[in-house]
């Protein structure tokens, strides 16, 4: 019952679209999911068509609810959603006091963790107490990487956060993949980005997302690719990213 | 001497891109302009070329330092730099128990303004304490939006932010304008998305900043989009959002 957080501090890099269209994937392939929204956006709430400010949501599970009566279905059979709202920007400061500050949402998901096959987190686009949340509560990290920018100095810093909090919280995390996302096989600068990132990270999947305007539109209509455009690239990377997830933890 | 934040706690909007090259528009048309880096990830320092380990950075400003001191020069004659480090990362958490938290940017730079025509401030993207520091030192907010995604959720939060800073810690805060950027006129998405951003926000800029591959690499290379590619669309945009910014504030 693995955790995977999504987490890249460099903004607008796919973490959300990651999520949400590797969950629905995942859940497509009869793997039971839950999705957590950790960004106070919730873009991973609209993006699914839910509205950030049901019952109960990640902010009050830090805040002492049961977990498990804040998750709610969404319309992908098999992936269920712990959503956000904005209030859980206030937690960082709130949470900053307390000596569990980093430990809180694993606690509050432990008892979850049987009910699903994989759960994945939705990171913030920032290395605050909510991504460390996430990765104190995660085995493995599966970090987005834009092909537009040489955004290589930033993946330094993600890497020694993830050190930190494997040293220091979380013995057990690891980096378990480098998705290369918004792919244009145009220009010379994907190209490099892609040569780069493979060189520099072993762990870069072999699937490539491209850039799709199907892919771009889908959470504008609060559904994931495989409901907006299930023939379109973006669906079929995002399968064929499912597939090669499976394939690494089966032999992890 | 107003002071301009570059805002939108959206990942990946195109802040920094209009921060730089905005800021370079403006000091190729005569003015003296200083850039702030607010983001720990310091992607408006690296896109100058700059590196963020310098002498001083905002987080020694923030610390105390005099922010002149800080202050550096960059390959654009006219357009200077306050660099950003990760370690600025640390300071949302530093600041928070301090009485004046919110207040420690505009009081440090106070005595920078008349030193320069504008000052414009790359945001994090997140609305934390650092985004505060920013909204609370600053006269205008501009906010990028990008074309590809209906993000007009997350501008009714940032809207209300703004006002809530306004109404507790800087009345003179305004939104200075919306501009939407990575225009795609291929689709239907970025048509709906200026039509409804125009209709919600009348502020919004008539200059449209088009996605164009040039724009995307020059950071790359540590360079403004008028160094790297002076002919292309990205750079006549951005030229003609100078003029637009500049109408606008000699009629304020
Ligand atoms: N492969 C793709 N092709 C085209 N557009 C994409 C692709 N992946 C994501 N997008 C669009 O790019 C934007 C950024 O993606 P997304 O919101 O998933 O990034 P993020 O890393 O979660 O952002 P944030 O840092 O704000 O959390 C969104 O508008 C999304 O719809
Ligand atoms: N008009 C454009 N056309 C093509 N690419 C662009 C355009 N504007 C920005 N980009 C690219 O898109 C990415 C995101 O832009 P940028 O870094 O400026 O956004 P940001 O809002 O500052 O992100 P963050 O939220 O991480 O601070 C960068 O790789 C940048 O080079
Ligand atoms: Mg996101
Ligand atoms: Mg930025």
């Amino acid at each position: 019952m693995p955790v995977v957080a999504v987490a890249n501090q460099k903004g607008g890099v796919g973490k959300t679209t990651t999520a949400i269209n590797l969950g629905a994937a995942l859940a497509r392939s009869g793997r039971r999911i839950l999705l957590i929204d950790g960004d106070p956006q919730s873009n991973a709430t609209s993006g699914l068509g839910l509205a950030p400010g049901a019952p109960g949501t990640i902010y009050d599970v830090l805040g002492g609810a049961p977990a498990a009566d804040c998750v709610r279905p969404t319309d992908e059979p098999g992936l269920s959603l712990l959503p956000a709202s904005r209030d859980l920007a206030g937690a960082e400061v709130e949470l900053a006091e307390s000596p569990d500050r980093e430990r809180r949402l694993g606690a509050s998901i432990a008892m979850l963790r049987s009910g699903y096959d994989f759960i994945l987190i939705d990171c913030a686009p920032s290395l605050g107490l909510l991504t460390l949340n996430a990765l104190t509560a995660a085995d493995r990290v599966l970090i987005p990487v834009q092909c537009e920018y040489l955004a290589l100095e930033g993946l330094g810093h993600l890497a020694d956060t993830i050190g930190r909090v494997a040293e220091w919280l979380n013995p057990s995390l690891e980096v378990g993949g480098v998705l290369l996302t918004m792919f244009d096989p145009r220009t010379n600068l994907s190209q490099e980005v892609v040569r780069q990132v493979r060189a520099h990270f072993p762990q870069t999947y072999t699937t490539v997302i491209p850039r799709s305007v199907r892919l771009g539109e889908a959470p504008s209509f609060g559904r994931t690719v495989f409901e907006h455009a299930p023939a379109s690239p973006g669906a079929d990377a995002y399968r064929a990213l499912a597939r090669e997830f499976l394939a690494r933890e089966e032999r992890a």
